[in-house]
């Protein structure tokens, strides 16, 4: 099918917080997001695969690198209410991303921006996709890099 | 902020695969992609989170219920060769999603989602965002019950 790349973009200055072995359970996300909100704190992404033939799961989200600290202290917090493995907490990363329309499956083009990423060395530390969006976190110091090599392999520099 | 969901929509007849403990090193994921390209699999979308400070990921990816078997033969296949721990699938599942707009920070209207599925006591196996939407993966027996609690939660059947 004629998918068409239209451009990537970078999100720098993100941490991202992940509370490991949670219990999978219905309420449980629902009281996690909203202490993250009564503490105002900011959400980019999250992440969530359940995991051990599905009696837990490991739930991440990114924030800003402003409210990382205290999303840490605030899930430590919750990992004690609820009874969560650990959390843990990086804060040097950022996210790149790959705007396509006409993707029907994302097979082609996520194969595509992986063996970009892949070829330069760059590892991937998180990926989360949505009908028209892939986006791959990284750490802060590929976050450039990462930009540039998508540019050359979705043919996006020859535009400018 | 002023924050309005436009719509809610769900996705029927999805599968699970997951490869749970996945060398987290650059080249893995695309080698991943790049197989289950070559078998022509569709893909709808793709989480992936790092866990164990960093030495391991989980790869987790929706297809249709049709290529699930095979999708779990390749990734089994994959995991000999690479050296991943577990293969899983889960072949009776659901997407739902809220599309909002003005979405700058997820936490408010993810809370809000939560809760209400939270309060209809259905389980949330995933959870992948985009800049505009939410999407929560459940079992398939609470897709349509999903839909009609999140389009009371957040008013929109109202606007019917
Ligand atoms: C882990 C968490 O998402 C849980 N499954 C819930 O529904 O809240
Ligand atoms: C786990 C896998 O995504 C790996 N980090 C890679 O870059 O390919």
């Amino acid at each position: 099918e004629d998918i068409v790349v239209r451009g990537v973009t970078l999100k720098r200055d993100l941490a991202r917080v992940i509370l490991i072995g949670v219990p999978n359970q219905p309420g449980i996300a629902s009281r996690i997001f909203a202490r993250i909100a009564e503490n105002k704190l900011v959400v980019d992404d999250i992440i969530q695969n359940i995991v051990e033939h599905a009696s837990e799961a490991n739930i991440g989200f990114t924030t800003s690198k402003a409210d990382a600290r205290e999303a840490r202290m605030v899930c430590e917090q919750l990992a004690r209410e609820i009874g969560v493995r650990s959390v843990e907490l990086d804060e040097d990363l950022a996210k790149v991303s790959i705007v396509g329309v006409g993707m029907k499956t994302h097979t082609g083009v996520a194969a595509k921006m992986f063996q970009a990423l892949a070829d330069a060395r760059i590892n991937i530390q998180n990926i989360t996709t949505s009908e028209i969006v892939i986006s791959c976190i990284v750490a802060a110091a590929d976050g450039e890099k990462a930009v540039q090599v998508l540019h050359r392999a979705f043919e996006l520099d020859k535009e400018q």
